[in-house]
């Protein structure tokens, strides 16, 4: 249960950031 | 007032006080009365037993802390932590949390770059508006022009026409009737 | 009662807090019966110097488990003092505040339909910008058009001035006029002609 907590609390740290780097890349693609 | 202790400090006290409670509590009567026996027999050796019970478990239990501190990088870490609660102090209602649905949660984070994106795309819609509205006036004004020089032709292939027709009804003059 | 799993804390720290107190007590458990073991030891070891004396290991054994179970008590005492403290105090985030990855749901707080609108704006934008773009092409190849079709035609118009040019260069000054006064004297002549005929008529 623990390692589940830190798990789910380390993607929700972390993961925004890499999916926004690959929207950022397609909106800038898009742009470019 | 003095500023409320920070993590860090309130962590270390809270700590002391227990390892000071449970030294007081594991105190050298009690230990000597559990040990009746050899403490008749060695009041001194139970004493200097005691004592190195004592600091052993004190040094075990400081540098536990202290391993456990360094593992989790606690001070820097507490340390930020009261400089976010701090930032914070002047919110009274509860601050957002994950819902539990990535999908919902991840929708904020993409809103300042969709939002980004928007005005981008604004900018570069209304240039190309400002563009095609100059390129349109020059196919207007070029649509014009083209209907001006047919006007000029049309005017010249007339007049040369008329010519032409006087010409033949001169020359039909010149032929035997 | 149901888990507090104190989610955001881990969040934050990047470990639950109860497992943070869980090892430090489990550590705390393990020193003390460690020690304990090392001073029962201790004690055993001088009594093997008084060989007369009637303690026997059994009595240090029930000696020490007596002090260690005090001990043991005490310490879960105040050790679940100290963690119901740390947890409330310490290793916890209180409700107001959002951590600094999260800012963005304080400023953003957007409902799903309105992220949908703005994606739809998005959507719509792209569309006619497309659209302009085209446009624009369009535009453009008809002003290149334009000015082929322009050239076509002045150089039609050179063609005429070249006509009336040609003309002036041979004495008419304006064709037109030239032609007419060519006109007029042509049918001069014929009047002319026609009188000549009838008095030469006349004369036989």
């Amino acid at each position: 249960f623990d390692e589940l907590i830190v798990e789910t609390t380390t993607k929700r740290k972390q993961w925004p950031k890499k999916i926004l780097m690959h929207a950022i890349q397609t909106m800038k693609a898009e742009q470019e | 007032e003095a500023a409320a202790p920070g993590r860090a400090q309130m962590f270390a006290t809270v700590v002391d006080t227990f390892l000071e409670k449970l030294v007081a509590a594991g105190s050298y009567q009690r230990f000597a009365n559990c040990y009746r026996c050899f403490y008749k027999l060695q009041p001194e050796m139970t004493r200097s037993i005691y004592d190195q019970f004592i600091s052993q478990l004190q040094a075990s239990i400081k540098e536990e802390i202290q391993e456990v501190k360094n593992e989790g990088n606690l001070e820097t870490v507490f340390n930020s932590l009261d400089k976010i609660v701090e930032e914070a102090k002047n919110r009274e209602e509860p601050a957002w949390r994950p819902s539990g649905i990535p999908e919902e949660d991840i929708r904020s984070a993409m809103v300042p770059y969709l939002l980004k994106h928007r005005s981008y795309l604004q900018k570069i819609l209304k240039e190309k508006e400002e563009e095609n509205r100059k390129v349109a006036e020059s196919v207007l004004a070029g649509r014009d022009r083209i209907a001006e020089l047919q006007q000029q032709i049309q005017a010249r292939k007339h007049a040369w026409q008329a010519i032409s027709k006087e010409q033949r009804e001169l020359v039909m003059t010149f032929k035997e009737p | 009662m149901s888990v507090n799993p104190m989610a955001y804390e881990a969040q934050f720290f990047g470990f639950t807090p109860q497992t943070c107190m869980l090892r430090i007590y489990i550590a705390f458990q393990d020193y003390l019966f460690e020690v304990m073991l090392v001073v029962e030891s201790v004690i055993l070891k001088k009594l093997d110097g008084f060989p007369g004396c009637k303690i026997s290991p059994l009595q240090i054994r029930k000696s020490t488990e007596k002090f260690l179970l005090f001990m043991k008590e005490h310490l879960d005492k105040l050790f679940s003092k100290m963690e119901e403290v740390l947890l409330q105090l310490v290793l916890n985030i209180p409700k107001n505040v959002l951590l600094p990855e999260d800012k963005v749901h304080e400023q953003y707080p957007y409902s799903k339909e309105q992220l949908e609108a703005l994606q739809d704006e998005i959507h719509q934008l792209q569309k006619q910008y497309r659209a302009e773009a085209s446009a624009g092409q369009a535009l453009r190849a008809e002003l290149e058009e334009q000015k082929a079709v322009q050239a076509e035609l002045e150089k039609i118009l050179q063609w005429f001035d070249g006509l009336e040019n040609t003309c002036r260069e041979h004495g008419t000054g304006n064709f037109k006029e030239s032609f007419a006064f060519l006109t007029q004297n042509a049918k001069r002549l014929q009047d002319v002609l026609k009188d000549v005929e009838e008095k030469s008529k006349k004369i036989k």
